[in-house]
């Protein structure tokens, strides 16, 4: 599945 | 999180720091560009809106959702806030007078109109925050330019100027191996909008890494670009 990433970086 | 993605961040902090102690002991701001940083502090305004979300946990003790990392990235992301809005603020009160407006001349809209144009095309969910994070990914990645068109106008930049740049640029260079590590380690990883416009922004430092290794190995102070 497309999991949405979530933006985990700066 | 791997140690390139750490080296990264610290090295973003440092240039934060040089660049700040520069305008402090010189008490000038010769020499920088006041849109490229105005244009940082976009960057980090477009792209750090999530704060909210997570201060809004912390302060309602949902810390279900609250790991290490996410403590990290909110640390660092109001870090580089206060920064980029400290330098911003800098430049137009204390050292106004120092400040080479006249000389920065590049026109925000050529980068502005088009980032948001992209962002609105190309982005992985039609979320505003998640345009906005679009956003500010591809403005970085050209915020550069009115930086470097006062470097070429200037013809050279003092050490500290120039080890700024070297982080600035670095930094995101060292995000692109952080890419490649977590492409290669984690089995859904795909980050394809930041690494095309983080490949153009790491690229649009080539020019000025080649003098600065240059001026490095000459021993110079000062970087020297061709007259």
């Amino acid at each position: 599945a497309a999991v949405h990433r979530d933006h985990d970086e700066l | 999180m791997n140690i390139f993605r750490i080296s990264a961040d610290l090295l973003h902090l440092a240039s934060f720091f040089i660049l700040i102690f520069k305008m402090k002991a010189t008490k000038s701001c010769k020499g920088i560009s006041f849109k490229t940083q105005l244009m940082y502090t976009l960057v980090f305004t477009c792209r750090y809106l999530d704060l909210f979300h997570v201060l809004g946990m912390m302060i309602t003790f949902n810390f279900a959702h609250i790991t290490g990392l996410t403590l990290y990235n909110t640390f660092m992301k109001i870090l580089f806030l206060a920064a980029s809005y400290y330098i911003v603020y800098l430049m137009r009160t204390e050292l106004k007078s120092t400040s080479d407006d006249a000389r920065d001349t590049f026109v925000l809209w050529h980068i502005l109109a088009p980032c948001a144009v992209l962002a609105l095309i190309f982005n992985a969910q039609f979320t505003i925050l998640e345009i906005l994070w679009t956003f500010s990914i591809y403005l970085e990645a050209v915020a550069v330019m009115p930086q470097l068109m006062l470097l070429i106008e200037t013809g050279e930049a003092d050490s500290l100027s120039s080890h700024y740049m070297f982080a600035v640029g670095g930094y995101r260079a060292l995000y692109l191996v952080n890419w490649v590590y977590r492409y290669a380690t984690e089995p859904y990883y795909s980050n394809w909008i930041a690494w095309i416009a983080g490949f153009v922004q790491t690229a649009l430092f080539g020019d000025f890494f080649y003098y600065y290794f240059v001026k490095i190995m000459s021993g110079d102070a000062a970087l020297k670009l061709p007259t």
